[in-house]
């Protein structure tokens, strides 16, 4: 069972340290502010007031016996760092970080970090091209080619089973579940019917895909 | 063609308003800070230094001609508001915003905000479930019960067609493709063997992935 720490309570730091929480985990969280301290103190195994650039004081906490530290301070970066270089120092090799921007994670990287997070570096991207398609469909990457994502049915789709509708040969797009209100059919056949509503998760090229997006406004 | 505005140059409102100009769009950014202006000046359409709570200010920038508006200023509650409530008022009805915690989005979806954003909260989620689960694999959940993820092959599945594996039958998983090196074959046939290495895409129960998942370590 894995023990975490979580150093910094910012946005990320606070909502990766209930949700590990919530999850059965044991975490310890570290932060200078008293304040926040108190205000998560139940809602995790143990919360320490302590400045993350002191090594005595994590040593005194008992970092040591953790798996996994995750540094989510990015405003200053002194104490990203000095928490990385710490946690090392503790013997602690699984250590991920939050970044504030590209060189900062450039630095992390380069001190040996597991993993590097830029939630909103990330997201402003995700939403631009959410906001450039017009939608914000979920959609699973194969590469950079393919992808999966639902789609609403098309109007003339309604009443015709797949095989009549014959999407791979037409659109080369393969039908790998249909959503009928919220049921779902994982294991579509020829003969299904697809009904007003329905929702086809697909599967093909991004260009197909896009285009039946674009059909189905 | 849509025009976009973005008010306040944060690591997400920069991310964002980037990307939307690297996809093509028409962009104006607006921020207090002059340095912030001036760095992204010739990567936008237009990028002016004003305060989104003067009104004034937004209109002589020519906001009622733009079609959506994200405003991503969260450390200042009140210029949030400002800002969604300015743009509004100039007429624009298909607005954005970034949340600094729950309680501020709960007030930007009462002011009739389209689409509220939390990524530092929503990666720190994603995250917990990841370090809880020990993967970083990209998951599209279908439903609450049904997912589609990548697995690494088993070695017991190695030199064996589809066929003879038999995943639908033994653990209720459905190979929508395979991924050989960095081929990735989007039509599997039963006579499909799987080679070491391969990365198989499945569709099933989440408990049925949970397994497997387990077992490819
Ligand atoms: N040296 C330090 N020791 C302990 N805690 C610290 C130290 N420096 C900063 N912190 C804490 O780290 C937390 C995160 O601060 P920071 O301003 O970097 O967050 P942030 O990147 O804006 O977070 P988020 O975007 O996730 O909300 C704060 O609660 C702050 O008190
Ligand atoms: N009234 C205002 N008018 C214009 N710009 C503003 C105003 N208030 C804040 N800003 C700008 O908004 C930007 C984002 O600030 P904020 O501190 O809220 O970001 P943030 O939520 O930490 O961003 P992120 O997490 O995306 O990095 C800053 O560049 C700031 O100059």
């Amino acid at each position: 069972e894995k023990q975490f720490a979580v150093l910094g309570l910012g946005r990320f730091g606070e909502a990766l340290a209930i949700t590990l929480s919530e999850l059965g985990c044991n975490v310890v969280v570290v932060d200078k502010d008293e304040e926040k301290i108190q205000n998560i103190a139940n809602l995790v195994t143990y919360a320490v007031q302590a400045d993350v650039t002191d090594i005595n004081a994590l040593k005194s906490i008992g970092l040591k016996n953790v798996d996994a530290v995750v540094v989510s301070i990015t405003s200053d970066i002194n104490s990203s760092i000095m928490g990385i270089v710490n946690a090392q120092e503790l013997g602690i090799s699984e250590i991920y970080g939050k970044a504030n921007n590209a060189q900062h994670e450039k630095v992390l990287l380069k001190l040996g970090v597991k993993k590097v997070f830029s939630p909103e570096r990330d997201m402003g991207e995700r939403v631009a091209h959410n906001l450039f398609s017009g939608d914000f469909i979920d959609i699973l990457e194969l590469d950079t080619n393919h992808s999966i994502v639902e789609v609403e049915s098309l109007h003339i789709w309604e009443g015709k089973t797949l095989e009549q509708l014959n999407l791979r040969e037409k659109h080369g797009l393969n039908v790998i579940a249909i959503r009928t209100l919220d049921v779902l059919n994982a294991s579509p056949v020829a003969s299904d019917i697809v009904r007003s509503g329905d929702k086809l998760i697909v599967m093909g090229e991004n260009r197909s895909i896009n285009e039946i997006n674009k059909l189905s406004r």
